[in-house]
């Protein structure tokens, strides 16, 4: 298991970020 | 019992490369599937861009571990393009999940998402092996060993990929695959990198979106960029 921090709410993933929403 | 250093080395790159072992350097049927629901194909900018990236990284390789590593480099660059097909497939699956669509035209003709996630499954290659050749100094192509001279982020300067961009993938990156505990966490130090240091250069794209949500609000004043 790793402890990294999953920041991303559900509504947000790669699409958003990339501004194809 | 605990493994010695050179033990989980060789155990990293075997698990990579048993993960990778089913995927192709081509897309899968999947992914071609997702390609074709495009409203523009992207499957021949995808292979022509892999084609320049690849020579762009192998020179480099040579460059940086010796001209005798360029086939090496090809190796390494061939296994960061099937790790870059596989969690694109993963990502493209868990998006049309989350939003209901088939057709990914803007994403997928995007460069940038491609460079980017390109970028993230090299890094993740490099760093593997970088461990590896570390630990096991003296199996090399005649040389010092200088794997770790490609840790992130020299990737960024290979590809010429700002950091911000960079970024925008770690995360769908580390959720679309089984990686190990010690890649994730040196994923998680690059974007701590990113965050703490390199998106706030100079150049970096983080000012011009700064300054465009400043814009919204006239009467705020904007701080210039600390240089």
């Amino acid at each position: 298991s790793h402890d990294y921090h999953f920041g991303l709410e559900d509504h947000e993933g790669i699409s958003e970020l990339f501004d194809c929403d | 019992p605990p493994q010695t250093p050179v033990r989980a080395a060789m155990t990293s790159i075997q698990q990579l490369r048993g993960d990778l072992i089913s995927s192709g350097d081509q897309p899968s049927t999947n992914l071609a599937t997702y390609f074709k629901n495009c409203t523009v194909d992207p499957t021949q900018d995808v292979l022509k861009r892999l084609e320049t990236l690849g020579q762009a990284f192998s020179q480099r390789f040579g460059q940086t571990v010796g001209p005798n590593c360029v086939v090496l480099g090809k190796q390494r660059f061939t296994l960061g393009v099937k790790l870059y097909y596989k969690v694109m497939e993963a990502m493209l699956k868990s998006e049309e999940k989350r939003l209901s669509v088939q057709n990914f035209s803007k994403l997928l003709n995007d460069p940038t998402f491609h460079t980017s996630l390109l970028a993230c499954a090299l890094e993740v290659v490099m760093a593997t092996y970088g461990e590896s050749s570390f630990k096991t100094a003296g199996y090399n192509c005649g040389g010092e060993p200088s794997e770790t001279d490609m840790r992130f982020p020299w990737i960024l300067d290979v590809f010429n990929l700002t950091a911000f961009n960079f970024y925008k993938v770690i995360e769908s990156f580390i959720k679309a695959d089984s990686l190990s505990k010690d890649i994730i966490k040196h994923l998680e130090t690059c974007e701590n990198l990113i965050m703490e240091r390199i998106a706030w250069r100079t150049g970096s794209l983080l000012f011009e979106l700064l300054r465009q949500e400043h814009e919204g609000g006239a009467a705020e004043q904007v701080e210039t960029p600390a240089s």
